[in-house]
């Protein structure tokens, strides 16, 4: 453990924790898309099946844990107890263009041609595409709520910071794995634009609005 | 493609 990957994984529960408290406190889920968050909802359960079978340590079983529930919570919330205020007029990122794509990659490029190792390839390359529905559908809307930026940019620091992790890993631990690496790039390039706007708007109090 | 060498990662 680092503190690149500490830090990382401790933005990453932030988000999600932000964004359940958001839909949880205003009762809504307006500026969210749910198929962003099913995606990341398979993203976990096709990485952490590994859950019960190999025991790592007790702070990788815990965060496993929570990230599976609040997923799952999010996708309820949404689909189920809010779902009257999911904008579905908005949220029309064709997701099979992103399932395909994936599923083909991660059965031709990876570790071993095992159902673990396959899955988790899949989970790898998924999450560096996952929120793409919700960039899109705030590029549709045109604006996203404050509390929504802050969580997109939790989560686009996580894996920036898993970034600086493996750099990390590489230089004392010696350790690569190119498809974790090549897909966090991917996630994390996809995030410039919002950090961009991020930074240039929602930090100095205005609302985060795109040319629409 | 090497082995897999996060395995202990989130």
């Amino acid at each position: 453990m680092n503190i690149f990957r500490l830090t990382g994984d401790l933005s990453h529960l932030a988000a999600i924790i932000i964004l359940l408290l958001k839909i949880w406190k205003t009762r809504s889920c307006a500026g969210i898309s749910g198929k962003s968050q099913i995606l990341f909802a398979l993203v976990f359960t096709t990485r952490y099946l590994d859950l019960f079978s190999s025991f790592i340590s007790l702070y990788n079983t815990v965060m496993k844990v929570i990230y599976i529930m609040c997923a799952y919570a999010t996708v309820y919330l949404i689909y189920g107890k809010f779902k009257a205020t999911y904008d579905g007029n908005h949220d029309t990122f064709r997701v099979e263009f992103l399932l395909i794509p994936v599923v083909l990659l991660a059965v031709l490029i990876n570790h071993a041609f095992a159902p673990m190792e396959i899955l988790w390839t899949f989970s790898i390359y998924l999450e560096s595409v996952a929120i793409l529905p919700q960039l899109f559908m705030i590029s549709k809307t045109g604006e996203a709520e404050t509390i929504t930026t802050h969580y997109l940019f939790f989560l686009g620091l996580y894996r920036t910071l898993y970034l600086f992790n493996w750099i990390w890993r590489f230089y004392f631990e010696g350790f690569f794995d190119l498809i974790a690496v090549v897909a966090g790039l991917v996630q994390t390039i996809l995030y410039c634009d919002f950090f961009y706007l991020y930074i240039t708007k929602v930090l100095k109090g205005k609302k985060l609005s795109l040319p629409a | 493609l090497g082995q897999r060498s996060t395995k202990d990662e989130l």
